[in-house]
């Protein structure tokens, strides 16, 4: 079984024509995860 | 365990006139054409030893196999997408059948005295870990409650960060990323991509929010920012320039992250957040298995198979949740309704492309859930 979860999160302006991305995923692909453990994080400006 | 299933089966299933190969193996040595007597003799160890050897050798195999797939990782190369013909083979199997069958039979109760050596054994090839147990062994009356067990209460502490979002599930991590670009597509393997869209359903939410921002910023836009439309003068008299209120609001991304559970997991999906989850789609698809290989090899796998969608609000904007059933796991039950079925007996050869709708709450908010409460459990069968 598997689950997708698809989500909003804050991207900050654009820099050099390009959007920066303040959300950042704190897993990898191939990462083991456990309920309640962080897969992201973002930080308010 | 699939090749040695059919491997075994094929070994079990040759015709009895045909000479097994553990016939000549007893032949030679025993002498050969030394009559029924002496053949019969040797004919169960030759088989036991036709056996072993067979399952050495696909044992051997299989660890080949990993072997391979670990040096790739370590060189860093991605798996890609390669369709077979087993790939193909898999859709012509009553699949949804074989699934309620693997369901019935996990439901049946197992002894008293059976229950801690039947877990164990569970546990030993699936890897899961029995200390977290919510209940002693003797509590779970069939393989089917022993799946869906509780755990010990604080065996997943909930990250408290209100600017992160935790894991709904224990998993492995198979994709994350961005969506970007037209199409929104999620990548499934290297070289196949599928639309969020299509696993979401074409009603969803996310497509309606964006099309009015993108709307709402072109409008704006337009006052100020028509090249050409307007002369040197008529720029330095609209003074101060019109702000964009998009543009103070902050801007967002669509983000993506998929998790494989393993059947030795465990399989209760928890909220990633605080959010309201305003409503639910039951797609009524295939049940493809959801193992790496099936994810390499068979096309829109995700999009195809029996699924949950509760799609909400939360405080960054839209989110949802997608449970994707699979061929051994093929029931997906909501605490938020339990009256749901999934995984139910159908006439349809094509599945529908039209899910079952409910909203919650029409109008309102929803149905509110915290960050680490449970809203689902995927159940054998």
């Amino acid at each position: 079984s598997t689950v997708v979860l698809v989500f909003q999160a804050p991207v900050s302006e654009m820099r050099n024509g390009q959007a920066i991305s303040n959300f950042e995923f704190s897993v990898r692909n191939g990462d083991k995860v456990k309920v309640g453990e962080a897969i992201g994080r973002w930080h308010k400006s | 365990s699939g090749d040695l299933l059919r491997e075994t089966s094929l070994f079990l299933s040759r015709p009895l006139h045909s000479p097994p190969p553990s016939f000549h193996f007893a032949s030679t040595s025993g002498g050969a054409g030394g009559g029924a007597g002496s053949g019969n003799k040797f004919l169960v160890p030759g088989a036991t030893v036709a056996t072993m050897l067979m399952l050495g050798i696909l044992h051997a195999r299989r660890l080949y196999d990993d072997k391979k797939v670990e040096d790739r990782k370590e060189k860093g190369i991605e798996p890609e997408f390669s369709p077979d013909v087993k790939a193909s083979f898999m859709k012509l199997l009553p699949l949804r059948s074989m699934s309620r069958f693997w369901g019935h039979l996990m439901e049946m109760q197992i002894p008293v005295f059976l229950r801690p050596t039947v877990y164990k054994a569970w546990a030993r090839a699936f890897h899961s870990d029995l200390e977290e147990a919510a209940l002693p062994l003797e509590n779970y009356a069939s393989l089917q409650e022993f799946f869906v067990r509780k755990l010990k209460e604080g065996s997943r502490p909930i990250d408290t960060d209100p600017n992160c979002l935790v894991s709904p599930v224990d998993g492995k991590i198979l994709q994350i990323g961005e969506i970007r670009g037209p199409g929104a597509l999620i990548d499934q393997v290297k070289g196949f991509s599928y639309s969020v869209s299509s696993l979401l359903g074409t009603n969803s939410n996310l497509h309606i929010n964006d099309l009015e921002e993108e709307k709402s910023e072109e409008d704006l836009s337009g006052v100020v920012d028509v090249p050409g439309a307007k002369s040197w003068w008529c720029v330095s008299l609209a003074s101060p320039k019109r702000q964009n209120p998009m543009s103070m609001r902050p801007k967002r991304g669509i983000f993506y992250c998929v998790i494989y559970l393993k059947p030795g997991d465990y399989h209760r999906v928890h909220s990633p957040v605080d959010w309201n989850i305003l409503r639910r789609r039951h797609f009524s698809g295939r049940l493809f298995p959801q193992n790496e290989r099936a994810v390499q090899t068979i096309r829109n796998l995700y999009i195809e198979n029996e699924r949950v969608v509760l799609e909400g609000e939360w405080k960054e904007g839209f989110i949802a949740l997608a449970a994707i059933g699979a061929t051994n796991i093929g029931s997906i039950r909501l605490f938020i309704e339990p009256e749901i079925q999934t995984n139910k007996p159908t006439a349809k050869l094509v599945p529908s492309e039209r899910p079952d709708e409910r909203m919650y709450e029409p109008g309102g908010t929803g149905v509110v859930v915290k960050k680490g409460e449970e809203v689902a459990a995927f159940y054998m069968g």
